[in-house]
C-alpha cells in the first residue's frame, strides 16, 4: 500500500510538479516570491490541466498517479499552447 | 493539431540526419529513421527525400543538455526528445537526446518510435490524449515489427494533409475503452489477486482496492511478448501465470517471464490438430486446467503433468451454452465464461451456468 511521502520527498515532488508544468503545461515561471503563494491556485488550475488530459483524477493535487505519470519519460514537446 | 495549425506548403519534403549517436550502428539509425518517416508516408500524400549535405526541410540530429534552442535537455530519461513544427529554419526539425539509451529493440528507448512520434510535431500534429496513440507525450515501446499507426494518429495526419493515394485507405488499431459495451477480449486470468484483461496489444489491469481500471502495453511489463495473447490462466499454487498464443506458451513466474519459453504447445499433450488454445483456466481446488479449444476442451492434471484421460470433450456437454470460449478465468469458486460481450457465471459444484452479466461488469462502469 501507498506509504506517506517523508517531509523531503515532499519538497521533491513540489519541484517535480512544478518543473513538469512549467515544461509542458505553460505554468509561468514566477520568480517573486510572494507571489508564490497567491501562484498555488494557479498550479492547482494547471495540475488540475494535466491531470485531465492524462485521464488521471482531476484532484488538483499531486497525488500518487499523478507523480507517477510525471516520472514518465517523455516527449519535450509541450501538451498546451504553441512549441516555438 | 498545433495551435495555428502549421503544415507544409508543399508533399515533398526533404530530410538529413546531421549526426550519430554513439549507441547504435549507422545502418540502424537509418532503417529505423527510414521506417519512421514510412509511417506517416504511407497514410497522407506526403514523401520525404533524403539529403546528405543542404539544408533539409526536416534536420534530425542528437544533441546534449542545452544545445541553443531554449529548450535544453535533461540527461538520461525524462525529456527523450522534441522537435518542432512545419516552418523555416528550427521548422520540422527533430532533437534526440545523445544521453538516452538509444536501440533498436526493447532495451533503453527504441529510436523508431520516438523518431517517429517527433515526425508527427514535424509535420504538424501536437500531442494527443489517446494513451494507445503514437502523439501520447509518454514513451510506450511496441516491437517494431508489429507497429501498425493508431487510428488516433491516422485521423489526425490525414485532417492536415489528406488520405493516402493508395486505392486501399489504410486503417489503425483503436484503444480499447474499459466502459465500452462492445468490448470483448482475447484472454484473461488473475495474477496474485489482480486480474488481468489482455486486448491486442494492451491489458487492462484492475486490482480489487482499487475503483480505476489500468490501461497498459503488454509491452510495458514484458518487451518480449507478442500482442493478441489468445488464452491465460494463474496456477496459484505454483505462483505461476502461463500465457498462449497459436501453437507456443509462456510462464511467467511472479511478475517475470521464465527463461527457455515460448515452448510448443504439444508439450502440454495437445494433438498436433491443435493450433491454438482459446481459453484456459485452472481449479485451484482440484488443480486441474481447463483448455478450451473451438467446441471442445481438455482437461490437464497439473501434479500429473498430463492431460487426462477421456478428453477432449464438447464444452455443451458439460459447462451447457456458453458457446466458443473467448476466455475464462476462476474466482472466489466461480469460473467466469467470456463469449464476445457475454459473460456467463458458472458453478462447477452445481455443474450449471448460475448467471450472466456483460462483459464489463468488473470495470466499475
Amino acid at each position: 500500500f501507498p506509504v506517506a511521502p517523508e517531509k523531503e520527498d515532499e519538497g521533491k515532488n513540489i519541484n517535480l510538479v512544478e518543473t513538469y508544468l512549467q515544461n509542458f503545461y505553460n505554468l509561468q515561471k514566477d520568480h517573486r516570491p510572494h507571489l508564490r503563494q497567491g501562484g498555488k491556485n494557479h498550479l492547482a488550475e494547471k495540475l488540475k490541466e494535466m491531470q485531465e488530459f492524462f485521464g488521471l483524477q482531476v484532484t488538483g493535487k499531486p497525488d500518487r498517479d499523478t507523480l507517477e505519470m510525471m516520472n514518465k519519460p517523455r516527449c519535450g514537446v509541450p501538451d498546451v499552447e504553441q512549441y516555438v | 493539431f498545433t495551435p495555428g495549425n502549421p503544415k507544409w506548403k508543399k508533399n515533398n519534403l526533404t530530410y538529413r540526419i546531421v549526426n550519430y549517436t554513439t549507441k547504435m550502428r549507422q545502418t540502424d539509425v537509418d532503417e529505423a529513421i527510414q521506417k519512421a518517416l514510412k509511417v506517416w508516408s504511407s497514410v497522407t500524400p506526403l514523401t520525404f527525400q533524403k539529403t546528405e549535405d543542404k539544408i533539409a526541410d526536416i534536420m534530425i540530429s542528437f544533441a546534449y543538455r542545452d544545445h541553443n534552442d531554449n529548450s535544453p535537455f535533461d540527461g538520461p530519461n525524462g525529456l527523450l526528445a522534441h522537435a518542432f513544427q512545419p516552418g523555416e529554419g528550427l521548422g520540422g526539425d527533430v532533437h534526440l537526446d545523445e544521453e538516452e539509451t538509444w536501440t533498436k529493440d526493447g532495451r533503453g528507448y527504441n529510436l523508431f518510435i520516438v523518431v517517429a512520434h517527433e515526425l508527427g510535431h514535424s509535420l504538424g500534429l501536437s500531442h494527443s490524449n489517446d494513451p494507445g496513440a503514437l502523439m501520447y507525450p509518454n514513451y510506450a515501446y511496441t516491437d517494431p515489427k508489429e507497429f501498425l499507426l493508431p487510428q488516433d494518429d491516422i485521423d489526425g495526419i490525414q485532417a492536415i494533409y489528406g488520405q493516402s493515394d493508395d486505392a486501399v485507405q489504410p486503417t489503425g488499431p483503436t484503444t480499447p475503452q474499459v466502459c465500452d459495451p462492445n468490448l470483448t477480449f482475447d484472454a484473461i486470468t488473475t495474477l496474485r489477486g489482480e486480474m488481468i484483461f489482455f486486448k491486442g496489444r494492451y491489458m487492462l489491469r484492475k486490482h480489487p482496492e482499487r475503483s480505476e481500471t489500468e490501461l497498459n502495453f503488454i509491452s510495458l511489463f514484458w518487451p518480449n511478448l507478442p500482442s493478441g495473447i489468445q488464452a491465460a490462466y494463474e496456477n496459484i499454487e505454483r505462483d505461476e501465470v502461463l500465457l498462449f498464443k497459436e501453437d507456443k506458451y509462456w510462464v511467467i513466474r511472479g511478475y517475470d517471464i521464465v527463461r527457455g519459453y515460448p515452448k510448443p504447445i504439444y508439450r502440454l499433450g495437445f494433438p498436433k490438430t491443435v493450433k491454438r488454445v482459446n481459453a484456459a483456466y485452472n481449479d485451484e481446488t482440484t488443480g486441474k486446467t481447463y483448455f478450451f479449444v473451438a467446441d471442445r476442451y481438455w482437461r490437464y492434471d497439473e501434479n500429473k503433468k498430463s492431460m487426462d484421460h477421456g478428453y477432449p470433450r464438447k464444452i455443451i456437454h458439460d459447462f451447457g451454452k456458453i458457446g466458443r470460449v473467448d476466455a475464462a478465468f476462476q474466482k472466489d469458486g466461480y469460473v467466469y465464461f467470456f463469449h464476445k460481450t457475454t459473460q456467463f457465471q458458472f458453478d462447477p459444484r452445481a455443474k450449471r451456468i448460475v448467471s450472466h452479466m456483460k462483459s464489463i461488469s468488473w470495470f466499475n462502469c
